[in-house]
């Protein structure tokens, strides 16, 4: 994903 | 996900957990505000855009479920399910949250990642996500005493973005392109505005007293 280290969250 | 995280995101779902049994077995929303209520609808479904584009883990994608569907369940409980609407304290449920939904989507408009529809709807979700809690805390002043299950359900509501800033933190240091600023300061104020919530619920947790926010 190109969103780096974010949005992997809730 | 580190265990800061999964603390974080299992207090949340706790907090959804208690509140769904207070409704469900009390058969009322009592001392529950219905607008924070619809705020956090807002914030799933503004959040989680990407839930049938983005597939992360399993995890990821049944939790953004968990949370849209039973925001949206309880807000819809205590709009018409016949017994608990009843309950609902509509007169002293008169926080103008609409303005906090409009204040939080220019605040995303002029702070946000990147300017894409996603990211701006994501730092919406985040800024509205932090006063969410206002009505509900506005409502516990004025109806006096709290019953158990609502002061826990607001605790562990507060409780859960503190751990997730002990994640920030954590990732912070283990991480090295890390940086979330948006969440992370939008997060200590959410969590600031707990802090007199927190402070009286210590008090009737010490003092073995019936939890009462002074007016």
């Amino acid at each position: 994903h190109d969103y780096g280290d974010y949005h992997d969250e809730l | 996900m580190n265990i800061f995280r999964l603390a974080g995101d299992m207090t949340h779902l706790m907090s959804i957990l208690v509140l769904l049994l207070k409704i469900y077995a009390t058969k009322s929303c009592s001392g529950i505000s219905l607008k924070t209520q619809e705020l956090y609808a807002v914030v799933f479904l503004a959040r989680y855009l990407d839930l049938l584009t983005d597939f992360f883990s399993l995890y990821n994608t049944v939790m953004k479920v968990v949370f849209i569907v039973s925001s949206l369940a309880i807000v819809w409980c205590m709009r018409y399910h016949r017994a608990v609407r009843r309950t609902y304290d509509r007169e002293l449920d008169t926080f103008r949250h609409y303005f906090l939904i409009l204040g939080s989507f220019v605040l995303a408009l002029i702070f946000h990642e990147k300017f894409t529809v996603r990211e701006i709807f994501w730092a919406f979700s985040i800024y509205l996500e932090a006063v969410a809690i206002l009505p509900q805390l506005v409502l516990l002043q004025r109806s006096g005493n709290v019953d158990n299950l609502t002061g826990q359900y607001v605790f562990f509501l507060g409780a859960y973005r503190g751990f997730y800033i002990l994640n920030w933190i954590y990732r912070y240091f283990t991480e090295a392109h890390f940086g979330r600023w948006i969440a992370s300061i939008s997060g200590l104020v959410q969590t600031a505005l707990y802090a007199d919530f927190f402070y009286y619920y210590f008090l009737s947790w010490k003092n073995n007293a019936k939890l009462k926010l002074p007016a």
